[in-house]
């Protein structure tokens, strides 16, 4: 149980909340 | 087979007995997601955080989101009623909610929450400590140590700064502020320990 962030699922809701601004940008 | 989840994260600590392990992480991931969500855009706005590598900046955010949530929801700790509000705005009890199988982390946060909210931090003083939180170069997995020990290091002059010239008589709070960083660590490996513990279950 070394990364329970990645356990949790926080990772995930991490990365694209970082990402979300780029992912939503339009072409 | 635990039926209760005493996170204040959730919206209530009862567990529905019909519903699966799986679906009960499902409904308690859908309650703290909004609030990761937050601290993810509250690290944005920190100046230089967005400079730092992508991969340093989800560890900093995997290893610190806990952290920097007990900070923001300090609050829901009432230290003198000796309850805690779930997101759902229910108050438990410290009683029932030991009833229910909380252990030692719950009084640390007590604690934790009693001694940071004593220290009557303005909201800017409680926001650049928090970015202080989130921005520490010694956990785990970060690849430029010296960049984000550079931008932790500025946080922390600015915090300074802020601290001594809100608090002019009070020259102990900017170290007692600092010896939260601690006692953050220290919780959020007892949480760790409790999420063992409940995945294990």
């Amino acid at each position: 149980f070394s990364d329970p962030a990645s356990n949790l699922g926080l990772e995930d809701i991490i990365r694209k909340a970082l990402m979300g601004n780029l992912e939503e940008r339009p072409e | 087979n635990r039926m209760h989840l005493v996170c204040p994260m959730n919206t209530s600590p009862h567990v529905n007995p019909h519903k699966s392990g799986h679906e009960v992480w499902e409904e308690f991931s859908h309650s703290f997601t909004p609030a990761v969500r937050e601290v993810v855009e509250f690290a944005k706005k920190i100046p230089g955080f967005r400079d730092l590598s992508q991969h340093d900046q989800v560890s900093l955010l995997k290893a610190g989101t806990f952290e920097v949530l007990v900070v923001r929801f300090a609050s829901l700790f009432d230290v003198k009623d000796r309850t805690v509000t779930f997101l759902g705005g229910k108050k438990y009890s410290v009683d029932t909610l030991r009833a229910m199988g909380a252990g030692d982390l719950l009084n640390s946060m007590f604690d934790f929450s009693e001694k940071l909210i004593n220290l009557g931090l303005s909201e800017e003083e409680m926001s650049l400590f928090t970015a202080v939180v989130l921005v520490s170069a010694d956990r785990s997995g970060i690849e430029n140590v010296n960049s984000v020990e550079a931008l932790q290091e500025t946080l922390i002059r600015a915090v300074r700064s802020l601290v001594t010239k809100n608090h002019p008589n009070e020259s102990a709070i900017f170290t007692k502020l600092l010896l939260k960083l601690p006692d953050l660590r220290s919780l959020n490996n007892m949480h760790s320990e409790e999420l063992l513990a409940f995945k294990v279950h």
